[in-house]
């Protein structure tokens, strides 16, 4: 028997718009230590990696594992008719073939109970080495998702460079060039800011496709702010926090020069 | 701005 209740129903709702537009069907994964989903666009250019710990949750039970194939198009439709103030409770029973939701509204005057039929998906699970990364930038996520979208009017590439207290953003295209730089600001414990924390002072830069990063700022509303982790041949790692206890994690394999 | 790579080149099957 499975059953989790999420106290804040719009996590669930927000880290959906964040994955349906990548993978259009995925394995939650759920045990005793929590939920966990992973899965690669078809291209396999990019990696998506959902973790909810069991202490998200104010009730969590998992006596065994138990796994949902779900297909996003339509758990983010019924998670539509769920209100952002809604508590999301998940059940299951063991070896399921199908996943209960239940919404409660806040002042408890509604209850919607949907049952959504599970799926078999055959997806291999990646392994993922730990990295060194040579730089890790922390920005506001609306900052990022705005830089982002602004340049990919230039082309379909976003080169990410890091430098000692610095990360620049540029593109260029048929219409002309465009760099954003972000320096490094002062208190770095305030959400609005940023942070560039480099391994040693050796600038780092890579390449990646815009369309892909702009899929990843979907899940901006998750979190106040984004880390970018960057090494030279490496994919870059977009992490958006879920409270203390979740994350949403993107890899994206970067554009290598000739 | 060079070639896109893949995912399968860094991230083994479990």
């Amino acid at each position: 028997m499975f059953e989790a209740r999420l106290l804040q129903g719009s996590i669930l709702k927000k880290a959906l718009e964040g994955i349906r537009e990548l993978i259009t069907s995925g394995n939650w994964e759920c045990s005793s230590a929590g939920i966990s989903m992973q899965g690669m666009d078809p291209s396999h250019v990019a990696l998506t990696v959902l973790m909810l710990q069991n202490d998200l949750f104010d009730q969590f039970r998992c006596d065994r594992n138990v796994t949902l194939g779900l297909n996003h198009a339509t758990f983010s439709k019924i998670l539509k008719c769920a209100a952002n103030d809604d508590i999301i409770t998940l059940k299951a029973e063991d070896q399921p073939d199908e996943c209960n939701l239940l919404f409660q509204s806040a002042n408890d005057d509604k209850t919607s109970d949907f049952i959504i039929k599970l799926t078999d998906i055959d997806q291999e699970t990646l392994g993922i080495p730990d990295t060194e990364y040579a730089a890790t930038v922390k920005v506001p996520s609306v900052e990022f998702q705005r830089i982002c979208r602004d340049l990919s009017q230039f082309g379909d590439t976003i080169i990410i460079s890091v430098k000692k207290g610095c990360v620049e953003f540029s593109g260029t295209g048929e219409i002309g060039s465009a760099k954003i730089a972000l320096k490094e600001s002062g208190n770095v414990d305030d959400d609005e800011k940023v942070s560039v924390e480099m391994d040693k002072d050796t600038p780092c830069s890579l390449s990646f496709a815009s369309r892909y990063l702009n899929y990843f700022t979907k899940a901006t509303s998750l979190s106040d702010t984004v880390t970018l982790q960057l090494c030279p041949e490496h994919p870059l790692v977009v992490s958006y926090d879920i409270g203390d206890n979740g994350s949403l994690k993107y890899y994206l394999a970067p554009k290598i020069e000739e | 701005h060079g070639h896109q790579s893949s995912l399968d080149s860094f991230f083994r099957k479990k």
